[in-house]
């Protein structure tokens, strides 16, 4: 365990936290894609299967049973109690065009033809795209509640932590896992111009829109 | 070698 990782980790549950208090206190989900939430709850949940059977540590398992609760509940508060507010017109990305190539790439490109492997390298290409609808929805509205900007600077600041860590790593137990490195990179660039906009509009006071 | 198939990071 590194200071990057940690901070990624603590970065990525602020940025669940913020989008459930988001949701809950304006009681909605406006401006929130519920399918990038839904690709959120598969990628926990095909990545934890190993929950019960691999024991890594005491915060490595709290740490997934929080994650997994806390994509379910937002899951359920968009889809269940707040789904009068969801914008589902927006919300239009088509998931196959990205479960399809992520299930096709998991099953050629992997550690190991495993079920569990396949189904971790699936969580690990799967998660590279899935804040795409989310993206997708803040373009075609032109415009996102500040309070969603900074889940999604958290988010987004997250993986770009696990980016120093895996360099961090590399470089003191010469540790390197190709595929989560070149993924990892991959979601970190689909950030890029929405950290411009996040740093340049945001953290300025403006509301974030989209020319 | 065969890849450490642990994952350890969340």
């Amino acid at each position: 365990m590194n200071v990057f990782r940690i901070l990624g980790d603590v970065s990525h549950l602020l940025a669940m936290v913020i989008l459930l208090v988001k949701i809950w206190r304006s009681k909605s989900c406006a401006g929130i894609s519920g399918k990038s939430q839904i690709l959120f709850a598969l990628v926990f949940t095909s990545r934890y299967l190993d929950l019960l059977t691999n024991f890594i540590s005491i915060y490595n398992t709290v740490m997934k049973v929080v994650f997994l609760l806390c994509a379910y509940v937002t899951v359920y508060l968009i889809y269940g109690k707040f789904r009068k507010t969801f914008d589902s017109e927006n919300d239009s990305f088509r998931l196959e065009f990205l479960l399809v190539p992520v299930i096709g790439l998991s099953f050629l490109e992997n550690y190991s033809f495993t079920p569990t492997e396949i189904l971790w390298t699936f969580s690990i290409y799967l998660e590279s795209v899935a804040i795409l609808p989310q993206l997708f929805m803040i373009s075609k509205t032109g415009e996102a509640e500040t309070i969603t900007t900074h889940y999604l600077f958290f988010l987004g600041l997250y993986r770009a932590l696990y980016l120093a860590n895996w360099i961090w790593r590399y470089h003191t137990e010469n540790f390197y896992d190709q595929i989560a490195v070149v993924s990892g990179v991959v979601q970190t660039i689909f950030y890029c111009d929405f950290f411009y906009l996040y740093i340049t509009k945001v953290l300025k006071g403006k509301k974030l829109s989209l020319p | 070698e065969p890849k450490d198939l642990s994952h350890d990071e969340l």
